[in-house]
């Protein structure tokens, strides 16, 4: 992999978008994960409807939680519509097929928890949706989540998806750069940094991509 | 400062208390963890200050298992 990598500088990454008061975060993730790989792709850069994966997720309640795949599943069957043909409410409605899809996913695959090839892959192919234990991230400003910070953290526990959108070196300290869904106002730009290498809050256990 | 730059109201002068109160103790967290970060990230004041760690899990998180079943690929064919 090359030394560092982020796919915000190339145009492939949205604004953040804002989850609200409902535990939808594995939507967000993936569908960030598709408009990432679709850019890349095909140099149409979508916001695309998180509502429709929800509505249509068939899942009991799509607000207390599910896996990326879940997503990746929704956007193979029906395609996704823009954010703006189908915006988002941060509650689960009926599935509503009459909207236009602009952007489809052919499969999806879990990859590697090893860090090095993680990078690799995303330095090669695009961003990658993760799990994390996000418990430090509630009162996270700026600067890189460090490895002694992580300890206050078991990367067992995932219970929060976001995006994986590069990784960089600061200080000799390596570091994953990771789009959230708190909106733009959080954060670095609504993303944080955190320590590459460890599996720093469970950052590599679950690293999930379509493919478009 | 908190409540006017996140719009924050509460139903009656306990509930402010009790939300000063959490406020307070989220304050001191946050100052440990940057304090354990060594000057490499900045933690304090955000909108999710007035939040317990339990509300806070409950509002914004949703959790993975770890040991949940992975799916292998999606099918070759749509339903």
């Amino acid at each position: 992999a090359p030394p560092s990598c982020d796919w915000r500088k190339a145009g492939a990454v949205t604004p953040a978008k804002d989850q609200g008061q409902c535990g939808s975060c594995w939507a967000f993730a993936a569908v960030a994960n598709i408009e990432s790989l679709w850019f890349i792709r095909h140099q149409e850069l979508y916001n695309l409807s998180v509502q429709q994966v929800l509505d249509c997720s068939r899942l009991q309640v799509a607000c207390e939680g599910a896996f990326p795949w879940v997503a990746f599943t929704v956007a193979w069957m029906y395609g996704l519509t823009p954010e703006e043909e189908y915006p988002y409410t941060a509650c689960q409605n009926m599935c509503e097929e009459r909207h236009r899809a602009v952007a489809h996913v052919q499969a999806f695959q879990i990859l590697s928890s090893d860090e090095k090839r993680l990078a690799a892959h995303i330095a090669a192919q695009g961003p990658v949706t993760v799990g994390i234990n996000a418990k430090l991230l509630q009162f996270y400003k700026e600067g890189i989540i460090t490895k002694n910070m992580a300890c206050n953290c078991d990367p067992r526990e995932m219970n929060h998806a976001v995006l994986l959108v590069g990784y960089g070196l600061e200080k000799k300290t390596p570091y994953w750069i990771v789009k959230n869904s708190w909106g733009p106002e959080w954060g670095e730009e609504g993303s944080f940094r955190i320590y590459r290498g460890s599996n720093a809050c469970g950052i590599a256990s679950l690293p999930v991509t379509a493919t478009v | 400062d908190f409540m006017s730059r996140f719009n924050r109201t509460y139903n009656s002068p306990e509930e402010q208390r009790r939300r000063l109160l959490i406020f307070r103790q989220n304050l001191a967290t946050a100052r440990a963890l940057e304090k354990a970060g060594q000057g490499m990230a900045r933690f304090g004041m955000t909108r999710f200050s007035d939040l317990t760690e339990e509300e806070f899990r409950a509002q914004l998180l949703s959790p993975m298992p770890g040991h949940a079943p992975r799916p292998s690929a999606l099918a070759p064919s749509k339903p």
